[in-house]
């Protein structure tokens, strides 16, 4: 008991750390933080000033690994930024607010944002005034630790620039809190591209593809133009793809050649079908077989639960990976292919030796956008040796694994939100 | 349009005393400059070789406030006393307009123009632009009560001005961010 001070301070600082990039910041992953009841605005409905509030801190946790939580019950102290409107001197600040125009907040670095209540805020949906999301973004971009940065399109200029469209935290800004916070890693349990065909206006039929990475039960649309994900993710899986387990599968295959246009969920023992068209999996398809089925039905000689696999539109052949080893399943003849199981190590060696995820593979992903094979591992990925590579560099092994890079380095901003803001 | 329930909009009505003072001057200016950062509390006193004190805007300021600074009030009347020795003439306040105009994109002219009021009287964020000078790092030390947390930011947040545009770099922490008292 005597030592209670003590503790108290101690936990406090240990907030107060290093971050994970090595900078001067929050050292924890999710921060805790409440509208306080003093400080609600006049002007919005509390719900409206939650829900702008949630949306903010959640724009920060899509682009850096720091996650927050709204917490309405803890301590007090447990709270590591508390959020509040007021006018003049308000909330025991020392620094007063000067009315309607001019300042309309302020943050503390590692603490609080006090905002003027004065001033004309709106809703994001509002009409005239101040959009509170974009002033609540630009303060929590000074509570994680960024200064005013004096460049267009920076949500961190000091002077309000008032904004006719929805506003994102965009490259140079992501790049500012990466700085401070590091890039955001994570393991995957699948990164594929989804190829379906659509009609354009004038009705002609084009084939398209996005990139989709899934983690858990949540994913993320990648777009490879803008090098990051799409804005607003990650979304819940069930929200986007129907009727597929919704905490996660261990693998997608799309079989793709002239005769066959099939795409398939894999998880544990069973896999799904998935309707492109309808963006649903097929209870029934057309040929009768309904879903799920037993991989072992669909993939005789293929072991389950797998670690993942990848159709190979080269030899029109899927490979499956468990643990050490790759199964490859001629689906022409819908049989294994005589001498697999074989080493992950011996189908696909290593180019530069040491340099290899051996086995237990996250994801084996072909890229449209890159015309590669990849495999991830944790928070790596080794590039498998391309056609394209070949003609450039003879001497490369077939198949050969490229020296391991950091995903983030690759793919960028694919970041984690907390839980309680995944559904927003 | 803000939600009103009387005709004739009065209440909704910002009175006057709720309006934030335009930027109308150069004392008003100055004011400003000293606030975000743009002048130095030292530096401006230097020229009012008879006035002690650092004006309100610094010391109340929750990002730069060090234990030497006393009390914010005074230091404001300090700033209107001063306001009567003209400061255009001050080339403190005159390099610090042009470092305003500069990173406002407005041109760089060291004259308070109406292009240039107009800037300082835009809404803005409360956080000053430039971190001060790096003696206020040595203060990093302070105890860590919430009361003195402004202490504590206001270092970091020099620190990470640094890292991150060089044309507002001061010299880096001095290292040893680390639970000293």
């Amino acid at each position: 008991r005597k030592r209670f001070l003590e503790t108290l301070l101690l936990r406090k600082r240990r907030r107060r750390d290093l971050t994970g990039a090595g900078q001067v910041g929050f050292s924890k992953k999710v921060l805790k933080w409440r509208l306080m009841g003093e400080g609600y605005s006049s002007q919005l409905s509390i719900d409206e000033q939650r829900y702008v509030f949630k949306l903010a801190f959640r724009m920060w946790s899509e682009v850096c690994p720091v996650e927050f939580e709204e917490d309405l019950t803890s301590p007090l102290f447990e709270i590591d930024v508390r959020l509040g409107f007021g006018t003049g001197r308000h909330l025991g600040c020392a620094q007063s607010f000067d009315g309607a125009g001019r300042e309309f907040a302020h943050a503390w670095f590692l603490g609080d944002i006090h905002f003027d209540d004065d001033e004309h805020f709106t809703a994001p949906s509002g009409g005239n005034g101040i959009s509170l999301l974009k002033v609540a973004v630009h303060e929590i971009g000074h509570v994680l630790g960024l200064p005013h940065i004096y460049r267009g399109g920076s949500i961190m200029q000091p002077s309000y620039v008032p904004q006719d469209s929805a506003f994102e935290i965009d490259w140079m800004d992501r790049k500012a809190i990466q700085q401070l916070y590091g890039g955001c890693k994570g393991r995957f349990n699948t990164v594929f591209d989804w190829v379906r065909k659509e009609r354009t206006p004038y009705g002609e039929l084009v084939i398209r593809f996005n990139t989709y990475f899934i983690r858990d039960s949540w994913y993320w649309l990648y777009e490879n133009r803008s090098n990051r994900t799409r804005y607003g993710d990650p979304i819940a899986l069930q929200v986007g793809w129907h009727g597929i387990p919704s905490d996660g599968v261990d693998a997608y295959v799309h079989v793709w050649d002239w005769r066959t246009d099939a795409a398939y969920f894999f998880k544990g023992t069973q896999y799904w079908r998935y309707d492109s068209e309808n963006d649903q999996v097929y209870t029934q398809d057309s040929e009768g077989q309904r879903y799920p089925r037993l991989i072992s039905e669909g993939f005789p000689g293929i072991p389950s639960p797998i670690n993942t696999a990848f159709y190979n539109r080269r030899d029109s052949r899927i490979y499956f990976f468990k643990d050490l080893h790759v199964y490859s399943f001629d689906v022409r003849t819908n049989k294994k292919v005589n001498g697999f199981p074989m080493r992950i190590t011996d189908v696909f060696p290593a180019v530069v030796p040491g340099d290899h995820p051996i086995g237990n593979l996250d994801v084996a992903y072909f890229s449209y956008t890159h015309n590669s094979i990849f495999f991830l591992k944790g928070s790596h990925f080794w590039k498998v040796v391309s056609s394209q590579d070949r003609r450039q560099n003879p001497s490369l092994p077939y198949n050969g694994v490229l020296p391991r890079k950091d995903i983030d380095s690759h793919w960028f901003d694919i970041c984690n939100v907390h839980m309680s803001t995944l559904k927003m | 349009e803000r939600i009103f329930h009387i005709r004739d909009h009065s209440d909704v009505l910002i009175p006057a005393s709720h309006q934030a003072e335009l930027i109308i001057d150069k004392g008003s200016a100055q004011q400003f400059l000293l606030k975000y950062g743009f002048m130095r509390p030292g530096s401006w006193e230097e020229s009012q070789s008879d006035t002690a004190l650092v004006p309100a805007a610094a010391s109340t300021a929750p990002f730069d406030m060090t234990p030497l600074i006393q009390e914010g009030d005074s230091g404001s009347r300090a700033g209107k006393e001063s306001a009567s020795k003209d400061p255009a003439e001050n080339p403190t306040f005159i390099s610090a307009l042009r470092d305003f105009q500069e990173v406002s994109g407005l041109r760089v002219t060291g004259v308070l123009d109406d292009a240039t009021k107009a800037a300082m009287n835009k809404p803005r964020c409360g956080v000053p632009d430039k971190a001060l000078d790096s003696n206020v790092t040595a203060t990093a030390n302070a105890t860590d009560t919430r009361l003195n947390q402004t202490l504590f930011i206001s270092t970091t947040a020099a620190g990470a001005t640094r890292g991150l545009d060089s044309t507002h770099s001061r010299d880096g922490p001095t290292g040893s961010l680390g639970p000293e008292r």
